[in-house]
């Protein structure tokens, strides 16, 4: 098989932020990234899943600097979001296998996830592209899920190669 | 401001599966894409959202074509993988708004989401790269969103140019 995923990248700089609750209509997702693009707050990931009902959770990242006071921003709107509550934590890392020859996830997804279960990592959450699958996890975590991934993934040899071991 | 969004993407070949009610705690992720790569089912999107409790949802698209057998190989494995409930929707699109500039989402994903709320097209799932914000909407307002989505980023005007219009 060839080989599908080439690097292992991760990020410590951002934190999750989630609105919960929020009704599930047209404009409602809108709403939340005008306050957002509005008090030029930066987002990187948003990830928003099927509702349960009539309502559902919408979750983003943004920088660890800007965790405060984008929790607090969303707080003070909710009432007009409609939404149930504002959760956050800036204790995240966001940890990516690569591979531009991935046509589908599953395989790769399947070995990067039982590779983090067998280190009791919990994945917070996730979020695919063309050439990467991303999971969320606790930051304390990161160090030992980057380390895990490189030798599941094979990508420890590399390293062996340029020192000549 | 300089062009954000360079291409506007549409994707009708897929269907959405949603795995209700997992426990949030690490191997079931592993466990539901091991089904999944175990069949040689192809999987696209892959979508979790934080936990509500301690139990979150797992939604991921395969081909149309993939669609029933899926759904009746994660139903039967319910019991397995403590889950509530699996429930699916072949009737979707998956569109996206491209552009390598994107340094930070909110802009952009702002605009794209009014766009859509102005047409009253619901947004069911979002999901974003470095370079793509992708929404899964009902298959059936694809034309409308594509055509509302390159209007909103000027996109059209590149048609205008290469007719001579
Ligand atoms: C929840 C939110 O995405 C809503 N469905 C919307 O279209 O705005
Ligand atoms: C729900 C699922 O992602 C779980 N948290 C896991 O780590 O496998």
């Amino acid at each position: 098989e060839k080989v599908l995923v080439s690097a292992i990248a991760h990020n410590t700089s951002e934190a999750k932020i989630t609105v919960l609750g929020v009704p599930d209509s047209p404009g409602v997702a809108a709403a939340i990234l005008g306050i957002l693009s509005g008090a030029n707050i930066n987002v990187d990931m948003i990830i928003q899943n099927v509702s349960a009902g009539h309502e559902t959770d919408m979750t983003f990242t943004v920088s660890k600097g800007d965790f405060k006071q984008t929790l607090d921003m969303l707080t003070d709107a909710m009432p007009s979001l409609g939404a149930k509550g504002v959760v956050g934590d800036p204790h995240i890392a966001k940890v990516s296998a690569i591979g531009v020859g991935m046509r589908s996830h599953s395989g790769v997804a399947q070995k990067m996830f039982q590779a983090l279960a067998d280190e009791r990592i919990n994945i917070q959450m996730i979020s695919t592209s063309e050439i990467k699958i991303s999971v969320v996890i606790n930051e304390k975590y990161t160090e030992l899920a980057v380390r895990t991934l490189h030798s599941v993934f094979d990508l420890d040899k590399e390293r062996g190669d340029t020192i000549g071991g």
